[in-house]
Parts: structure tokens; sequence; C-alpha cells
């Protein structure tokens, strides 16, 4: 299946999501595609690619047609492999823009290889640009990691409104969104009440308004994830033990659940 | 003056310094104007704008060519003025690219204004989009606020590169840049050792390779200024008492001082 991880919002966590959720299925033995769709090349970098090796990326499989299979590398990690993204995804809305049915040009763009894996994961930018739309119809799963702050819920209310308005009439089940809360405070003593008061708030809200959508794990806020980044290896190689290894490997088993992947 | 917040990387606390920054001039009794150059229009909600009453904002000014005096708001705070972003920005790599000149698009529409604010302040969306280009080229100084954190330097790197590329030769001034550590966590026992050390080594690199562009005030983790944004309220109207709205205004005298303001 394909997945999206996607929220107009900057700096929610999408990229550590969609790393560390891909490494959490490659350790389960699943075979997992992870797609940098960001001219940033977030994720990319956060797997140790250099900055000067992020050619040849997903913009040459959609924007001069270079067979996907030609741009697909290898990661450090088993099971896990990986398009890059570039900074030519920059140019992404106006290089579609002239592409026949072009919020399909993605989507297209994997049938040669979506046999070849279990879950292909699009790490997307923080915009509702041509290219994340494509990601969107591309999917068959969505899910939207946001903090929970005032802001962050904004971007949540567009981009699940995006999603529903975009799919509906496509035979398209609402249970394929899932909300994840990211950068989560513990209840522990060292947080003011302030942050758990708001946190507390924003997470009753997005309850009231999409139940039925949010995932039981909360990601919390964890140097570690950070720190990850910097090494190109995911939680599970640069701190195994952790509570955010813990935590990302439980989404996995969520994930499976939500979608009944056996 | 013009200023353009501006960093690649999401979440990084532009919105929050534009808008602060932009009320902490308007208290010294400056003449700001706020341009929300976010289709999320963070700057705009985070003002009190209700969601459905961004129109009409600067898509209508760069898009449609309404004279920029007829978008222009008050906000509830004497001196600041603002105009607000919209959905419609989203389209803005497509609307402009026909403009002849269509780097400086933004530039020119402030023409009729510019003897009317001290400081006009662009608030960037995360991605280096046509728009941000525009407010690249629109500015005489930039804030370019980060996260100490891995994947925030690369953003910055990447940024400040973008900023020197399209200005050289055009008289650029490097002191116009000034670098923003946001986000920091203070020197206390409730912050573990690992949080202190990662943000310690990210400040020394940045310090290592842009020494003279950096502010010496450090705006720190406070959700004081995550819970303003869902009150409409400036961190000086929030929270006048904060160690971040005292931040915010040493901000402002740095930035005055910068740019050598009386
Ligand atoms: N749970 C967490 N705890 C601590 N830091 C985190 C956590 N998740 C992510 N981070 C760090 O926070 C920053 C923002 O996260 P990330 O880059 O994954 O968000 P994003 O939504 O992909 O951002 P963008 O919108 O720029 O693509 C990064 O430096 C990342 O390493
Ligand atoms: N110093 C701070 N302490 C605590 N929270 C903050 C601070 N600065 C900003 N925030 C909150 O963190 C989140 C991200 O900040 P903000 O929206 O200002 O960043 P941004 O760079 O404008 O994001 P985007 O890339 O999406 O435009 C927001 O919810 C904001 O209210
Ligand atoms: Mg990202
Ligand atoms: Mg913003």
């Amino acid at each position: 299946m394909i997945i999206s991880v996607i929220n107009n919002k900057g700096g929610t966590g999408k990229t550590s999501t969609s790393v560390n959720l891909s490494a959490a299925f490659a350790a389960m033995g699943f075979r997992v595609l992870l797609v940098d769709l960001d001219a940033q090349a977030n994720a990319s970098l956060s797997l140790g690619i250099p900055y000067t090796e992020l050619s040849p990326s997903i913009s040459d499989v959609l924007f001069d047609g270079l067979p996907i299979r030609s741009v697909i590398r290898n990661t450090g990690i088993t099971g896990l492999d990986l398009i890059t993204g570039d900074l030519d995804l920059v140019n992404s809305d106006l290089l579609l823009e002239d592409i026949s049915n072009r919020e399909m040009t993605l989507g297209r763009s994997f049938f040669p290889v979506k046999e070849d894996y279990d879950f292909i994961i699009c790490d997307c930018s923080p915009s509702m640009s041509l290219l994340s739309v494509n990601a969107l119809m591309a999917a068959d799963g969505y899910i939207v990691p946001m903090i929970p702050e005032y802001l962050s819920l904004e971007g949540l209310i567009t981009t699940i409104g995006t999603i529903k308005r975009m799919k509906k009439g496509v035979g398209f089940n609402r249970k394929s969104i899932g909300i994840l809360f990211t950068m989560v405070n513990l209840n522990v003593r060292s947080f003011r009440r302030r942050e758990l008061i708001l946190q507390s708030k924003i997470i009753k809200l997005v309850r009231e308004h999409y139940g039925g959508n949010i995932y039981n794990t909360h990601i919390i806020r964890d140097v570690r994830l950070s720190e990850t980044t910097s090494y190109g290896k995911s939680i599970f190689e640069f701190a195994p033990k952790s509570k955010a290894a813990v935590l990302y490997k439980r989404l996995a088993e969520e994930v499976l659940d939500r979608y009944e992947i056996i």
C-alpha cells in the first residue's frame, strides 16, 4: 500500500515519522520504499545521503521520465529502499502543470514497482502544492503528524479537509486517515503545568472532531529523534532501547491494525 | 525598510518572530506593515483574523492587480497594520510565472506604501518558492529564525546560500542577514543534558560559519508563545511580563542596531 505522511504545517514531525515508521516496518520484515518528496530532501539527509549525492531523485522520474527503478537506492537498512528528493522539486508546480491528468503523475510513476514493496511511504513537504496533491492522490492511507498546538491544529484541519475533498467519490475510506500526535510532553515533574494544559486542550479538541482517526500511540518529545538525523540513522539503529524507538514500533503495529494488514 | 523573515525549514519560528517583532516595533512607536506570505495564513490567524475573513489578501494584489492600499487592515495593535495571506497563494508559482521580471512583483507592489511605514515585515512560508524569492528580492534585511537542530541548520545553509546567490552584485550588504536562534532551552535543571549538549553543538557550528550574522538575543522555548496565537494577540498583550516578551523587545533593539536605525 501507499501511505503519504502529510501536513501543510511546517515542522510537525513528518520526516521523523516517515523515516522511523519505514525503518520499523523494515525491521518487521516488510519491504519498504521511502520516497522523499521534499525539495529540502530532509528524509534523504536523515538517512545519511550527502547533500551532493541527492541526484538522481524523484524529480528525474516526474519531470524527465526516468524509469523509477533507476533511481531506487539501498539504504544501510535491510528491507528499506529510498528515492531521494532534491532541489529540482521546488519547480514541481510549473513542471507538472502541463502534464495531462497531472495530479496522478506520481501515482502513475509507482506502477512498475508497486508489487515489489509492501509499503511505499511518501514524505511530503509543508504546503499543499501540486506535488503534495500528487502524494495525496497516489496514497491509499494517510498519516497526519501534528504537534498539539493551535497553528498545528489549523494545519490538520485544512490538510484533512483537502484529503476528503479530493478523494471523495473515489471509493474513499474515512479510516484511511490517521492523526499522529508528535512532540508530546510527558507528564513529568520537569514539564510545567502550562505545557501540559495546552497540550491536553488541543488533544481533547482533536478527539472531539476526529475521534475515529487518531492513533493511540503518541510520539513523545525526545531529543534522540533530533540527534539521530545527524547520524544518518533511524532511531532503531541510533537508540534501539529508547522510548522513542518503542513508540515508533508501536505505531507501526497500529498502522497494520488500522489498514487490516496481517 | 523591508525585512523578510525567511527559512526553507518548517516550524522554526518564522511566524512567531514576524508577529512579535512587528508588535515590538509598533510598541516603540514605529509604523509597521506585516505582510503574510503564507498560504496557511498563520500570521493572520495569530492576529485573530478568522479563517473566513482572510480575503482580500496579498494574493489579490499579486495576481489581480488590486491596489495594495485596499487590502491593508488595522490590527488591534496601534501602529501595526496587516496584509493577510490566503489559500490562493498556493498557486503563486503558476500565477507569477508569466509576469515579466517576476521575482520583483512583490517589491513593485510595495512602492505606493513604502513611505507610509518604517518597517514592512514579510512572513514567508517554508519553501524557496517563487513567492519566497519575491520576498527575498524585495527585502533590504533578512531574519532567519532557526532551532538549534541538524535539519534546521541544513535549512539555514540553503536559505542563506540562496539569499547571497540571488542578491550578489545588487549592492548586497552581508550584514543584512541576521540569524535568530529560537525555541532555545534554558540551562535549567529540568532540561536534561542531552538537549543542552545538542543545542550548544549546533550553536557553536553556526557561530563558526556565520559569526557576524547572529543575533545575541536567543528566543527561549516558552509555551506562552504558542498559547498567544490562539488568542489572536501578540506576546506583549498576552503576557507582557514574560521572558518571551522581554526577549522579543530586546531583539527589536538589536535589529535597529544591526540596520543602524536611530
Ligand atoms: N518527537 C520528537 N522529539 C524531538 N525532536 C523531534 C521529534 N520529531 C522530530 N523532531 C525534530 O524536530 C524537527 C522537526 O521535525 P521534522 O523535520 O521531522 O518535521 P517535518 O514536519 O518533516 O518538518 P518540515 O515541515 O520542515 O518538513 C527536526 O529537527 C526533527 O529532527
Ligand atoms: N519560542 C517558542 N516557544 C514555544 N513555542 C513556540 C516558540 N516559537 C514558536 N512557537 C510555536 O511553535 C510552532 C511553530 O512556530 P511557527 O509557526 O512560528 O514557525 P514557522 O517557522 O512560522 O512555521 P511554518 O514553517 O509552518 O511557517 C507554533 O505552534 C508556534 O506557536
Ligand atoms: Mg520534513
Ligand atoms: Mg509560519
